[in-house]
């Protein structure tokens, strides 16, 4: 499982010369150190994506969106919210999907090559908390397996 | 440039050896302004079958360096003395070519010499940056360059993801020296999609998850309207919002059953950005 420290272990590794000299990176100086997040002024975004999406699934490019369903940041009812906003039809209905015979989540396929997923158990970094669930969803979506 | 960008080994990874490649170094985005774009490419042990996914974390300005191949799907993981790796088994370049951009600059390793970059960040340039980073970047990795493209990335990379996939459509036909860029797909996780509704679920989700009160809840919907944006611009609800976010100091919001760092040796916590 996910170490809750882990932003500690991961700053001091990535701030020790000898690691940034073997990955080429430039440090900024003991006082820039690297850091996990850099707070940014960012007044250019857009309020919604969703007319992104919409264009890249009709020239076919495969949209997953997938939600680890304990994030309380952008949770699963915002994944869902936002799916069900671009009114697509329903092409496979609400199932669950399996990890070594365990229900690993739920997942609804949309017409138009959009794919929502959640993942049981996943927090906002999926991969960190449900690793092995997370690294099956991707092998089948780069297989463009169902 | 691919050859001194190999990284031979990382310090404290794992005595057995590894059965793959890694680089990481940097692309210039706009040598005018002198702003470069940090990477590091963790390749598939039978790299030539595998496609190229490109993760992006979000933020914005969270590195995908330090919380995408370091906490989540990288090869390594980082041991609690901050000094050695351990190999992680889920890692995805079991099945992929991973490639980890810190984007924009300013963010992890990412610079630009030009400070001005720094306060004029957004969603635009960040989109332009990462398209010219992949171009630039194929022209050094060309063996990539008719290989399938996978975009991926959760949180703000919500924006990330579809934008850079949106920029590689539009330029698609204007590319040079026979670079085709094969894209194929975008997995966005916990995604920052639609404000309105992205707010709507997450105070649905505090109050599905006994988080918040039934009065907060209310409070909530009697005087917030997420249909429009301005739905949610007066006080009434404004102050409903707060009284609900102040859950998010109380657990980590992030996964919200699971534990807080308490060891109280660690000081100067690294802390995450908001999601915006």
């Amino acid at each position: 499982s996910s170490d809750p420290c882990i932003d500690y272990y991961v700053f001091e590794y990535l701030n020790n010369p000898a690691v940034q000299k073997a990955l080429h990176a430039i440090s900024a100086g003991p006082d820039h150190p690297w850091m996990i997040c850099n707070d940014f002024s960012w007044e250019d975004t857009v309020p919604s994506v969703l007319p992104a999406l919409k264009e890249l699934t009709a020239n076919g490019i495969q949209v997953l969106v997938y939600s680890g369903d304990v994030d309380g940041r952008v949770p699963v009812t915002s994944s869902r919210y936002s799916v069900n906003a671009l009114k697509l039809p329903v092409k496979t209905p609400w199932h669950p999907w399996l990890v070594a015979q365990q229900a690993a989540g739920y997942v609804e396929v949309y017409e138009g090559n959009l794919t929502l997923v959640t993942v049981r158990g996943g927090g906002h970094q999926v991969p960190s908390s449900q690793p092995h669930r997370a690294l099956v969803l991707i092998k089948y979506f780069l297989q463009g397996e169902p | 440039l691919k050859e001194k960008d190999k990284i031979t080994k990382l310090p404290g990874q794992p005595a057995a050896g590894v059965d793959f490649e890694q680089y990481s170094g940097y692309v210039t985005v706009d040598e005018k302004a002198g702003r470069a774009l940090f990477y590091y490419l963790v390749e598939a042990p039978d790299a030539a079958k595998r496609p190229l996914l490109v993760w992006f974390n979000g933020g914005p300005g969270c590195s995908s360096l330090g919380i995408g191949a370091l906490e989540e799907i990288g090869p390594f993981r980082v041991m609690s003395d901050g000094k050695t790796l351990f190999s992680n088994p889920f890692a995805w370049n079991r099945v992929a070519n991973v490639l980890f951009l810190e984007s924009p600059a300013g963010v992890g390793f990412s610079y630009s010499n030009t400070t001005s970059d720094y306060d004029s960040n957004g969603d635009t340039q960040t989109a332009e940056d990462a398209y010219v980073f992949l171009v630039n970047w194929l022209e050094r990795f060309p063996e990539y360059k008719h290989r399938d493209l996978f975009l991926a990335g959760e949180s703000y990379a919500g924006h990330f993801a579809p934008q850079l996939a949106h920029a590689i459509l539009r330029y698609n036909n204007q590319l040079p020296h026979g670079i085709v860029i094969n894209l194929k797909g975008i997995a966005i996780g916990n995604a920052a999609i639609n404000d309105l509704t992205d707010n709507k679920g997450m105070l649905d989700f505090f109050w599905t998850h006994a988080l918040i009160s039934d009065e907060n809840h209310r409070e909530i919907e009697q005087n917030c309207d997420f249909n429009v944006a301005e739905g949610i611009k007066n006080p009434k609800c404004d102050a409903a919002i707060e009284k609900a976010k102040l859950v998010m100091t109380q657990i980590d919001i992030y996964n919200i059953y699971g534990p807080l760092c308490y060891n109280t040796s660690l000081v100067d916590p690294p802390k995450k950005s908001s999601v915006k």
